[in-house]
């Protein structure tokens, strides 16, 4: 965009056109536009492109990365974190990540490959498990995936590790069912251990559009949704209906995925974010 | 419903002979939101409502017919005829085994569709399909194509010597000697940018000669699906789309943005995870969906 630009009705239209391109939405496009409109009325002096990153950033408020405050809740219990998404979104290779960072910051880990469901969904969390150097709970394919996630939760406790992360199975959020086998999954982690799970990350697809509002808004439902993840960042997607559901649930992201390895998973920072939406 | 809002826009057409002016300014700024909230890229959105003003603009109202409904009809019938018109079905070989390519980022459905294509081959087309997993990267990628292949009774070839070229080489090669006739090439997941996986699918495609390549696509992806789209067509010249995940509540406009800017006709749809659920393209069922 330039910084010595005027803010002009065609500069803002071009505006307008980038974050629709990012899949920030109608409406959430149109807030950041028009909030821009307001602020240069009163800011000659500010560059545009930090106005523009503050309108954003303003969008992200309250929020927070994926460093979680840690030992002093949980005392010597383990913190369970709860992997959930539609279908191929990357929570697999999530948990992966998320176990690697663990470890690396000298946590025992447990895995819990609670997808029971999809063709050889165990053996990929297998490897990875192998490749983190971390545990793993699993059982018989078609096995109730609360069952596993509860033989799991327990094992850890037994063992005493520190993080539980559960890989679930990816389901569409208009599946009645399939919901209501997450809110089974939630409510036995929860009985077996309260509290639990401590965090439920949504895994988002960064490729996706504005669908995303309603599976924020329906897993949330379903399982309490405490945060989200955005994968495949690496791409050329932007991932901006993530500030569509932070509007208007609240919800923060946490993490962002940036490749296919163990290693390719960041904090979320809103300002890189932010500026990334003009890249 | 984009029927309810233009029948506001649109009540003090009534009467009048023409759509015309500012009436039309209103309605087809309806249409791009109405498009943009279903994932339609931008500039395909835009094009498409430019059309739309043009055909609007020279009509007369239909006597008796709210122009809002006339203005809907408009609009559906020029979003069908983009969609594809009819159904475009698969191209299959006259001599030697047809080769299909599966290609598309990552996590599109392009392991589960390839089974599924050879489900609905061996079933209701009465064919010999034989399957080639070519993924090398993803861990238990192979597996995965192996137990589904297992479940249908189709024979699954396995990567060769950690090479993609080579086990498409010879997957086809097996399937020849063994009689089969439609060979579906499952390929990794990946990102159009990444110039040495996209490389990959380009020497495969060179050797092989696929008679069919097919672009597979989450139904719910956003604008992105221009960025991608373009890019594997520019490099591999698909000649379908596979479109997943619709038995899901998303609007699907990145259907409309992929033909727009490629011309590549949608094949098929995925509609659920069970290996029956792949369904032929129907132009009109999208265009309902994407309209909302
Ligand atoms: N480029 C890129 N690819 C990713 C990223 N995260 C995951 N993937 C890829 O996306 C594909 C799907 O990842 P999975 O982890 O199997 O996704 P999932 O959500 O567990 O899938 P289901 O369990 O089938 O619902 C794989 O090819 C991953 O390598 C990312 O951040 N960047
Ligand atoms: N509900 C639904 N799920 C689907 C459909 N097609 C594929 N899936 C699911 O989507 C997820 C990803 O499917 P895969 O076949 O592994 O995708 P892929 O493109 O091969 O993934 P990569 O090889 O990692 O790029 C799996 O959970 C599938 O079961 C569909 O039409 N409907
Ligand atoms: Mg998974
Ligand atoms: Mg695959």
């Amino acid at each position: 965009l330039g910084t010595g630009r005027r803010v002009d009705e065609a500069m803002l239209d071009e505006l307008e056109e980038i974050l629709l391109s990012a899949d920030l939405g109608v409406d959430t496009a149109e807030r950041v536009v028009s909030g821009l409109r307001e602020r240069v009325k009163h800011d000659a002096d500010t560059p545009l492109d930090r106005l523009i990153e503050e309108e954003v950033l303003a969008l992200l408020k309250p929020t927070s990365s994926g460093l979680v405050p840690q030992a002093e809740n949980f005392g010597d219990q383990p913190r369970v974190v709860l992997v959930v998404g539609v279908n191929g979104t990357g929570k697999t290779t999530t948990v992966a990540k998320l176990a690697a960072r663990e470890k690396r910051e000298g946590r025992r880990v447990m895995l819990v490959a609670a997808d029971t469901f999809r063709a050889a969904a165990v053996e990929q969390l297998e490897i990875w498990a192998g490749r983190a150097g971390v545990d793993l709970v699993k059982a018989a394919h078609g096995a109730d995936p609360a069952a596993v996630a509860f033989d799991g939760l327990n094992a850890a406790m037994a063992r005493g590790h520190q993080v539980v992360l559960v890989d679930t199975a990816g389901r569409l959020h208009n599946k009645k069912n399939l919901m209501s086998e997450l809110d089974k999954i939630t409510r036995v982690l929860s009985r077996r251990l309260p509290g639990a799970p401590h965090e439920v990350l949504l895994v988002l697809d960064g490729t996706t559009g504005q669908n995303a509002l309603s599976q924020a808004r329906i897993f949330t439902e379903a399982t309490g949704v405490t945060g989200l993840v955005l994968t495949k960042l690496d791409g050329t997607a932007r991932g901006g209906i993530a500030l569509a559901i932070h509007q208007e649930l609240g919800l923060p992201v946490r993490w962002i995925g940036v490749g296919e390895g163990l290693e390719d998973l960041e904090p979320f920072d809103p300002s890189l974010y932010a500026r990334a939406l003009f890249e | 419903a984009l029927q309810e809002r233009f029948d506001g826009i649109l009540r003090s057409l009534k009467g009048q002979a023409k759509i015309s002016g500012s009436n039309i300014e209103d309605a087809t700024r309806e249409i791009r939101r109405a498009l943009l909230e279903a994932d339609v890229s931008v500039q395909v959105a835009r094009d498409f409502v430019a059309r739309v003003a043009e055909e609007a603009r020279g009509a007369e109202v239909l006597k008796g017919v709210l122009p809002g409904q006339q203005f809907v009809k408009i609009v559906h019938d020029q979003l069908v005829e983009l969609l594809g018109g009819q159904n475009a079905p698969l191209v299959l070989a006259t001599g030697g085994p047809t080769v299909i390519m599966m290609v598309g980022l990552q996590g599109s459905g392009k392991t589960t569709s390839a089974a599924k294509l050879a489900k609905l081959l061996k079933g209701k087309m009465g064919r010999r399909p034989f399957l080639v997993a070519a993924d090398i990267y993803r861990p238990a990628a192979v597996e995965q194509l192996a137990v589904l292949g297992r479940d249908l009774g189709v024979p699954v070839f396995r990567p060769v010597d950690n090479d993609a070229l080579k086990t498409a080489r010879l997957g086809l090669a097996e399937a020849q000697s063994g009689h089969f006739d439609t060979v579906i090439l499952d390929t990794a997941g990946r990102l159009h940018i990444d110039e040495g996986m996209m490389q990959e699918l380009e020497r495969i495609r060179a050797e092989l000669n696929p008679h069919e390549i097919l672009f597979v696509a989450d139904s719910m992806i956003g604008q992105d699906a221009v960025r991608a789209a373009r890019d594997f067509h520019q490099r591999l010249a698909f000649t379908g789309v596979v479109l997943t995940k619709l038995d899901g509540d998303t609007r699907g406009g990145a259907a409309m943005s992929i033909r727009a800017v490629t011309g590549a006709p949608v094949k098929f749809t995925g509609t659920g995870e069970k290996l029956d659920a792949l369904e032929p393209f129907h132009p009109e069922r999208l265009a309902q969906r994407i309209l909302g």
